[in-house]
């Protein structure tokens, strides 16, 4: 464990916390992709099946609950609580255009072709472009609100900073793993167009608009 | 190389 990945567990976990409360305590889910959510629940539920068959320290094991368990409740939140509010007609973005060859390239493209890893590796590929539905409806509704933007902002700040961590591995452990790293360069390039949003809107005190 | 353990990241 170092320095990038713990602030990066930490950063995502801000993020997932943001959401759920943001959603909870606004009983609404206006301006949220629940599709977003959906992939990011199928995410964490093709990584984290190695919770059945290893132990790797109790911060590990329980962070992944953490995670399944919030991922779920937000979807919960979205599709039967508050679905009042969800707004279905800007969150439109078809992901099977995305989960489909995505299912696809886990299967050429990974370290060992065995079911738990080829599950591992459809997820990594999937979280890098799981937040897609979320821009595309942002940029459909030409809005967020601002804590919708912070939530984006700790999810996309997680992934850099974990990219920090392979270089950290790299450097001092001689670890690296080319299927996460570039997944993560990718996912984190989705993000820059945000940061820059974020960077010179929101941390001004203004509300993120993109031009229509 | 893959690290020592399987997947020891989140």
């Amino acid at each position: 464990m170092n320095i990038f990945r713990l602030t990066g567990d930490l950063s995502h976990l801000a993020a997932i916390i943001i959401l759920l409360l943001k959603i909870w305590k606004t009983r609404s889910c206006a301006g949220i992709s629940g599709k977003s959510q959906i992939l990011f629940a199928l995410v964490f539920t093709t990584r984290y099946l190695d919770l059945l068959t290893s132990f790797i320290s109790l911060y590990n094991t329980s962070m992944k609950f953490i995670y399944i368990g919030c991922a779920y409740a937000t979807v919960y939140m979205i599709y039967a609580k508050f679905k009042a509010t969800y707004d279905g007609n800007h969150d439109t973005f078809r992901v099977e255009f995305l989960v489909v060859p995505i299912g696809g390239l886990a299967f050429l493209v990974n370290h060992d072709f065995s079911p738990l890893e080829i599950l591992w590796t459809f997820s990594i590929y999937l979280e890098s472009v799981a937040i897609l539905p979320q821009l595309f409806m942002i940029s459909k509704t030409g809005e967020a609100e601002t804590i919708t933007t912070h939530y984006l902002f700790f999810l996309g700040l997680y992934r850099a900073l974990y990219l920090m961590n392979w270089i950290w591995r790299f450097y001092f452990e001689g670890f690296f793993d080319m299927i996460a790293i570039v997944a993560g360069v990718v996912q984190t390039i989705l993000y820059c167009d945000f940061f820059y949003l974020y960077v010179t809107k929101v941390l001004k005190g203004k509300k993120l608009s993109l031009p229509a | 190389m893959i690290g020592r353990t399987k997947h020891d990241e989140l």
